[in-house]
């Protein structure tokens, strides 16, 4: 049976743990020492999610926004970088079935991360506003089982907050790609961990040998908006080793009241 | 008349990039701000079928027809804002980010952008210090007609204007922040909510940054509506 095309999310089933809890590495996290479930060090995770998120789904944090319950957390800045540097740990099954394609996506994480799926490792750069995408077709596992391990790092720049606080604490998140506000503002507390984890979907993508990238829509209006065009630009990767002769095809619905479809 | 289908050959573990010939609509419905018509929305669907293996993807996207445009008023200096060519008098608000722990949901994102419909508003502006808001954001601003201004990730405070002053030139890594632009631009260009573009807050961004931006966010010539394009065409 073919894998089903498009996306998956995968979004339920994750573990959590702090890295300078974890004694394994990624290789044997995802070969031979899979976590055996809730366990410590091991907790259920949010994802997508931050580690904050984590900590206080289990109630291992007070929630930070309610009184001074903030001030009861430590601070990247005096708990050290590998603190809130953790792992997250999930499976899934995917099998593919002739010419079929598959890509592991993550539409954003927060700063950088390693990837290890059955025991191969794939680097995450840094930035918190970019997606990666990476083909994992041939990394797959033969029985469709397959173990995903990432462990996500805090921004590079994470900062020290001043006693007297301010906008933006002490400014050095602002010599990375991340959202600044986490150093705290006039209207914010501090966030502890700068938002480390993978703080947006994550998702499986299956295709044929042919894959849709990122299409741009343009319309252009002419004859005070009488006459218009819809301009559309694809990107198209073949995937398989022979030429692909394609079909595209581009079509434009609209629900009519009474959900009757005018094409 | 909305339906068309091109022959495209693929060499083998290429990228190519392919323009469909210009789909043409005959007084479409258009998609206005909140308080100025609706808010039309069409589905456009592309898919492409591989011979011998059949549809090899497919990707759906809700897309309205709207112009919007800006300029600067030089007599007040502000920003005055058309959409599809009709003056907009812009009431709007601030927007940092649905929850400090980035805990995001579709349910939030639809009951606070409702809200500020509900509040007479048309347009949010998305703080530079915050996030780039995510495709579900824009979806309900899509819906609801809520014109969306996205700053970058620069702040007056953490780059160059704050208290000490910090971060003059701005992030370390100027290739990663326009890395980062570009994918933001691309994961969200075709929501028409979508109204502006913003450097920072409070702030330019780097001289480098701030030309490539700019460049990288002109329409090309080709899609500008002008008589001399209307040939063209």
């Amino acid at each position: 049976m073919p894998q089903q095309q498009g996306k998956t999310k995968l979004d339920s089933g994750w573990l959590a743990a702090r890295s300078t809890q974890v004694q394994l590495t990624g290789i044997q996290l995802t070969t031979t020492h899979p976590p055996p479930g809730i366990s410590s060090p091991w907790i259920p995770a949010v994802v997508p999610g931050t580690v904050l998120g984590t900590l206080l789904k289990n109630k291992l944090i007070p929630d930070p926004f309610y009184g001074l319950e903030n001030e009861a957390i430590i601070d990247i800045a005096d708990s050290g970088r590998d603190y809130y540097t953790f792992w997250f740990f999930t499976t899934f099954d995917c099998a593919l079935s002739g010419n079929q394609h598959v890509d592991l996506k993550f539409r954003a994480i927060n700063y950088s991360a390693q990837v290890y799926l059955n025991g191969h490792k794939m680097t995450l750069p840094k930035g918190m506003f970019r997606r990666h995408s990476l083909d994992i077709t041939d990394i797959l596992h033969p029985d469709g089982k397959n173990l995903l391990a990432v462990i996500v790092y805090p921004p590079d720049h994470p900062g020290k907050i001043p006693p007297e606080g301010g906008q933006g604490g002490d400014h050095e998140i602002g010599k990375d790609v991340a959202a600044q506000y986490v150093e705290g503002w006039d209207w914010m507390t501090p966030i502890r961990d700068r938002n480390t984890g993978i703080w947006d979907e994550v998702s499986i993508y299956v295709t044929g040998p042919v894959k849709i990238g990122d299409p741009h829509l343009v319309s252009s209006f002419f004859d005070n908006y009488k006459r218009v065009y819809l301009h559309a630009t694809v990107d198209l990767e073949n995937k398989s080793a022979w030429v692909a002769e394609c079909t595209l095809n581009i079509q434009v619905t609209t629900e009519l009241d009474g959900n009757i479809f005018l094409v | 008349e909305h339906l068309q289908s091109q022959h495209v050959s693929v060499p083998p573990n290429t990228h190519v990039q392919y323009t469909f010939p210009q789909l043409f609509f005959y007084k479409p419905n258009l998609w206005w701000p909140n308080g100025m018509g609706e808010q039309y929305l069409y589905d456009v669907g592309i898919t492409v079928d591989v011979k011998g293996y059949g549809e090899s993807d497919s990707w759906k996207h809700r897309f309205g027809f709207r112009k919007i445009e800006s300029t600067i008023d030089h007599a007040t200096g502000g920003r005055l804002f058309k959409v599809n060519g009709q003056p907009v008098f812009i009431r709007g608000g601030n927007w940092i980010l649905s929850d400090g722990l980035l805990r995001l949901s579709k349910k939030r994102y639809q009951t606070d952008i409702k809200f500020h419909t509900d509040m007479n508003f048309n347009m949010i502006r998305c703080w530079g210090g915050g996030l780039a808001e995510r495709p579900e954001f824009y979806h309900y601003c899509d819906i609801y007609g809520l014109l969306v201004w996205q700053e970058f990730w620069i702040t007056g405070d953490c780059d160059g204007r704050g208290v000490p002053v910090s971060n003059p030139n701005g992030p370390l890594d100027h290739d990663l922040f326009l890395l980062c632009a570009r994918d933001t631009i691309k994961l969200l260009r075709n929501h028409p909510s979508l109204a502006l573009w913003v450097g920072g807050n409070e702030q330019t961004p780097p001289e480098d940054i701030n030309t490539a931006l700019q460049n990288d966010l002109q329409l090309h010539p080709y899609f500008q509506s002008s008589n001399e394009t209307d040939s063209l065409l």
